[in-house]
């Protein structure tokens, strides 16, 4: 997976974890 | 929604673990946020956003980083400028 700027913040990553 | 969650126990949660793990907020997260708020706003769901902001407000004034509390600060001068532009007020936070 690649690191964008929206997995390096909280909610970003939050979402991304939720998502699986 | 934020980060997925939707339900008012969920949001709260998330909140919670976002002031209480992180020392210094990203603005990314606060413009989230602002951004959830906001849609909240436009879902004309004030009870919910009422409660959100409430525990917020808690949560990040209890904080013995200044910087959640300036963050608070910023979320909520966004949201009242919402909030007065579209129903002509602001919002009273006791």
């Amino acid at each position: 997976t690649s690191k964008g700027s929206a997995m390096s913040n909280f909610f970003g990553k939050t979402a991304s974890r939720k998502a699986k | 929604n934020l980060a997925g969650a939707f339900e008012l126990g969920d949001i709260k949660a998330l909140l919670k673990e976002w002031v209480t793990s992180i020392s210094d907020p990203m603005e990314e997260d606060i413009l989230q946020v602002v951004r959830y708020c906001t849609d909240l706003i436009e879902d004309k769901d004030l009870e919910k956003l009422d409660l959100v902001i409430k525990y917020m407000k808690r949560l990040m004034q209890q904080s013995v980083d200044s910087v959640w509390n300036m963050a608070f600060d910023f979320i909520l001068d966004n949201i009242q400028v919402v909030i007065q532009q579209t129903y002509g007020s602001t919002l009273k936070i006791a």
